[in-house]
């Protein structure tokens, strides 16, 4: 079994192959591009020039043996469609197929792709989401209900964790402070905090929003 | 004072626009491509077709005026060059330029981008960090060393919280169990795990790497 094939080493496919390489896995690249193979093939386990759409080319490398394939075409959907069609057929157990637009992400997923990744789209939604709430440095969210963020207290709630009884008041509980480079995890009841802290706290997300609202 | 100008109506540039106005935020966005501008224009508080490198029409529109300015155009990095300049120049407080490699990041911030991102790299390592570490769901780095995650259980965390002593034997603490649809926010020590569950732990990266190893 080998681990990781990614077809097509653009912007978005070279930083997956590169990524994973420098965590020490097992990874091979396609391109059909002589150019964009010798930029990469340094940085990779093994990297060949090859038409992903070529279905007796992927046969030979065997594409039904990786743990994972990734589809990284941009610019022809068509080759996208052949590619994840091909190395499903060919037994690949998950793959994930980049798209350009809701449409492409559709028919991708309805000819077998495992995981639709539309990149440019992705990024705009999650950096319109940090703009919105810049109190909120970032946030994990823990199902649909419950986040976990991180948000500057800008001098609003200074003193003892005791005194300022933030699960009773808003319903979220503190589960570190972050005093400069400091961070203090678990922080007892007599923590005290002071202006320019900031608090990472765990709750329900309208609970959440009410904190934010206050701190705003 | 104006909130959102964003140049460039293409994939990323409308994901950014469209998630901002949905919330409910005052968003202006210019093309140059009257197709794109006739797509975005229903769906923000203003659109026009305009040259992000015409320094008149730019100052015409207020480009200083505007709390954020996103420059989200691609396959140009001259346009984006020109438009970063002039914006900053004009008073703009705050731009975000994107980027398509390292270096074109390095030229816009240095001539003022005050952030800069590469989407399609950006979601490539994303990608890659989350294929590495499938038994965490998810992460949240809080600075450094520490970070949030939320990791499989796969079976071999059952029985009382406080009779696992993951403090103790691993340095992590406890903030959240996701039991099927229910989570439990800040669970008591005599909360029971069953196998399928999946705990959300606080703690040090080294000793979340030592519990995960142990889940692998
Ligand atoms: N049929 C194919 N077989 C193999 N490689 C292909 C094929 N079609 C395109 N590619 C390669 O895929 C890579 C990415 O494709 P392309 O540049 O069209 O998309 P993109 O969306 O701009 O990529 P990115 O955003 O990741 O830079 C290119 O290096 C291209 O040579
Ligand atoms: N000088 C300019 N002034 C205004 N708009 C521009 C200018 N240059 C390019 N654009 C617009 O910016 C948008 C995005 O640019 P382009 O398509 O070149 O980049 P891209 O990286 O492929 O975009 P994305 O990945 O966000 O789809 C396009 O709609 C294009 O018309």
């Amino acid at each position: 079994m080998r681990e990781y094939l990614i077809m097509g080493a653009g912007r978005f496919g070279s930083a997956v192959a590169e990524t994973l390489y420098d965590k020490g896995h097992d990874v091979v690249v396609v391109d059909m591009n002589e150019d964009a193979i010798s930029r990469i093939m340094n940085r990779v386990t093994h990297a060949a020039i090859l038409d992903a759409t070529d279905e007796v080319a992927l046969k030979k490398l065997g594409v039904g043996n990786f743990d994972h394939v990734i589809i990284a075409i941009g610019s022809s959907l068509e080759a996208s469609i052949l590619a994840t069609v091909l190395a499903k057929s060919a037994g690949a157990k998950h793959v994930i197929s980049k798209a350009n637009s809701q449409l492409s992400a559709k028919v991708l997923a309805s000819v077998g792709a495992d995981e639709v990744i539309r990149p440019e789209h992705d990024m705009g939604v999650r950096l319109a989401q940090q703009l919105i709430a810049p109190s909120i440095m970032d946030s994990f969210h823990l199902g649909s209900h419950h986040s976990v963020v991180e948000i500057e207290t800008k001098g609003k709630l200074c003193g003892r964790l005791e005194d300022l009884r933030l699960p009773n008041r808003y319903g979220v509980q503190v589960i570190a402070v972050n005093q400069g480079n400091k961070l203090e995890v678990s922080p007892s009841a007599d923590f005290e905090l002071f202006e320019g802290d900031r608090v990472v706290v765990i709750g329900a997300n309208e609970n959440i929003e009410k904190l934010r609202m206050f701190l705003a």
